[in-house]
């Protein structure tokens, strides 16, 4: 009992078929993310300094869904979320609708140490971005050509996907857009009609 | 979705959780990583950062539910993470990592994988997906 620890996670719900090249990729990534906390750790960096360091990284690499490699709205564009916490006196920090915000997990922080709120989205999130001098970058920079692939087969199968990491291989292979072309509207791979009338 | 917890060697807690959400999601469409209670939780017993279908782990208060059920009825890290996964989510598909103010690490979840790794001071290190 005691002591330091650290986990980190990259999503889930995976598809079945991923391949076994980008699997690797996932567990190096993961390594080195571990990697990176364990040595704040022995630095001893807080722990609200050590996640916030390790989720920049995982933003940074476009393997996982955040930051740059994030999954594309409807429209195309990218609209990015973090939120942070500190335990001992539970300060928090959230942001929504980034568009242009390099680590919004950064940003989060911010909220959380230098605003008088705990939540900021859109507009405002972005104009505290400005005032705050946080790197901000062009939206593009985020999308990543296999998204642009996974949203395109989403329209064509008219779904919100859930596992959005279906090999570009065949759309028989995706078992979530496969469901979606013999049903109705989904979301989370479940009847639209089930969730509230808004 | 990515998530990083963390306690330190001060048993402090602490949670992190960033997403681009869902593909093909409505312009505007808020998931459970942004919100606190929810997607991310962090509290002098423990720090909690859950991935997958936001709008379950919205009506389960997941994160939350961890440290609830760690503080009203007990439940070490583990079980707590364990009856949250099996009692929480109802249909909904999702998974969770979360670290206690004693050291301990514990990751749960009920979808097929979630890419996940964890390591704690006396030289426990694990990745997986499965």
């Amino acid at each position: 009992m005691g002591g330091w620890a650290i986990a980190v996670h990259g999503g889930a719900g995976i598809d079945p078929n991923l391949p076994t090249e980008k699997q690797e990729e996932a567990k190096l990534l993961l390594t080195r993310c571990l990697n990176l906390g364990i040595s704040a750790l022995r630095s001893n960096l807080p722990a609200i300094d050590v996640v916030e360091l390790v989720v920049r990284e995982l933003e940074t690499d476009p393997l996982f869904n955040s930051g740059r490699g994030s999954a594309l709205s409807e429209n195309g564009t990218v609209e990015m979320e973090a939120s942070i916490m500190d335990g001992p006196k539970r300060r928090c920090g959230a942001v929504s609708g980034l568009t242009t915000v390099k680590n919004p997990i950064s940003l989060a922080r911010l909220v959380m140490d230098k605003s008088p709120h705990s939540y900021l989205a859109f507009s405002g999130a972005e104009a505290f971005a400005r005032q705050q001098g946080v790197e901000l970058v062009e939206n593009e920079y985020f999308i990543t050509e296999e998204n642009k692939g996974m949203l395109k087969l989403a329209k064509e199968a008219n779904s919100i996907l859930f596992d959005y990491r279906v090999p570009i291989a065949g759309l028989e292979s995706c078992t979530a857009v496969a469901a979606a072309v013999d049903s109705p509207l989904q979301m989370n791979g479940l009847p639209i009609s089930i969730y509230a009338p808004e | 979705t990515v998530g990083c917890v963390v306690v330190d060697s001060q048993g402090r807690c602490a949670a992190a959780t960033s997403t681009g959400g869902l593909m093909n999601k409505m312009s505007g469409r808020i998931g459970d990583s942004p919100l606190i209670g929810s997607g991310t939780y962090a509290c002098n017993l423990c720090g909690v950062s859950c991935t997958g279908e936001g709008e379950a782990i919205i009506r389960g208060t997941l994160a939350r539910d961890v440290a609830a059920v760690m503080e009203y009825k007990g439940l070490g890290l583990q079980a707590a993470v364990d009856y949250v996964i099996k009692e929480r989510l109802d249909e909904g598909q999702a998974g969770l990592i979360a670290v206690s103010k004693d050291g301990e690490v514990a990751c749960g979840f009920n979808t097929n994988g979630m890419f996940r790794g964890c390591a704690t001071q006396d030289g426990f290190m694990e990745v997986g997906i499965w």
